[in-house]
């Protein structure tokens, strides 16, 4: 563990809370794509069998229940208890477009051709765009919540922390994992222009709105 | 890489 990982963590962390209290708070899920939080749950689902088979640490095994029993709250909410604010119409997404190239791309390049490292593989490229949906219903409905906002720069900068954890187990552990590093640099690179509309406006207490 | 090594992240 390093600071960077840990503040990637942290960071993470807060922005499924800050997702949480959004909802619960407003009671309402307005601007959310349940789709993006639907590829979140089957990035952490298949990312997280080892659950029970491989021990790493309690902290480890604390977020990742964390991580999974949230998301799947969210889902709750979005499609169950908060419905009549779900805005289908603007999450129009299509994440077929996501998942078959994604699940190709799993079966082709990986560490090792065996069911759990290519399920692994499988997370760490849906991971890398599983936020689009969200940043596609933000450019359809031409705004976002500024509590939206914070969300998405939590989230966003997790895996900029995690690239950074990257470089710093590359020279102090000699550790280093291209297919993590390449889907963890597409993600981010993906919020970029959502960080620069974040630093321009939400700092400035102004709202994001995109020119519809 | 050690395969465990490789997982140990979230």
């Amino acid at each position: 563990m390093n600071i960077f990982r840990l503040c990637g963590d942290m960071s993470h962390l807060a922005a499924i809370i800050i997702l949480l209290l959004k909802m619960w708070k407003t009671r309402s899920v307005a601007g959310i794509s349940g789709k993006s939080q639907i590829l979140f749950a089957t990035v952490f689902t298949a990312r997280y069998l080892d659950l029970f088979t491989s021990f790493i640490s309690i902290y480890n095994t604390c977020m990742k229940v964390f991580f999974i029993g949230t998301v799947y709250f969210t889902i709750y909410l979005i499609y169950m208890k908060f419905k009549a604010t779900y805005d289908s119409n603007h999450d129009s997404f299509r994440v077929e477009f996501l998942i078959v190239p994604v699940g190709g791309l799993a079966f082709l390049v990986n560490h090792e051709f065996a069911p759990l490292e290519i399920i692994w593989t499988f997370s760490i490229y849906l991971e890398s765009v599983a936020i689009l949906p969200q940043l596609f219903m933000i450019s359809k409905t031409g705004e976002a919540e500024t509590i939206t906002s914070h969300y998405l720069f939590a989230l966003g900068s997790y895996r900029a922390l995690y690239l950074c954890n990257w470089i710093y187990r590359y020279y102090a552990e000699g550790f280093f994992d291209l297919i993590a590093v390449v889907a963890g640099v597409v993600q981010t690179i993906l919020y970029c222009d959502f960080f620069y509309l974040y630093i321009t406006k939400v700092m400035k207490g102004k709202k994001i709105s995109l020119p519809a | 890489v050690e395969k465990v090594k490789r997982h140990d992240e979230l």
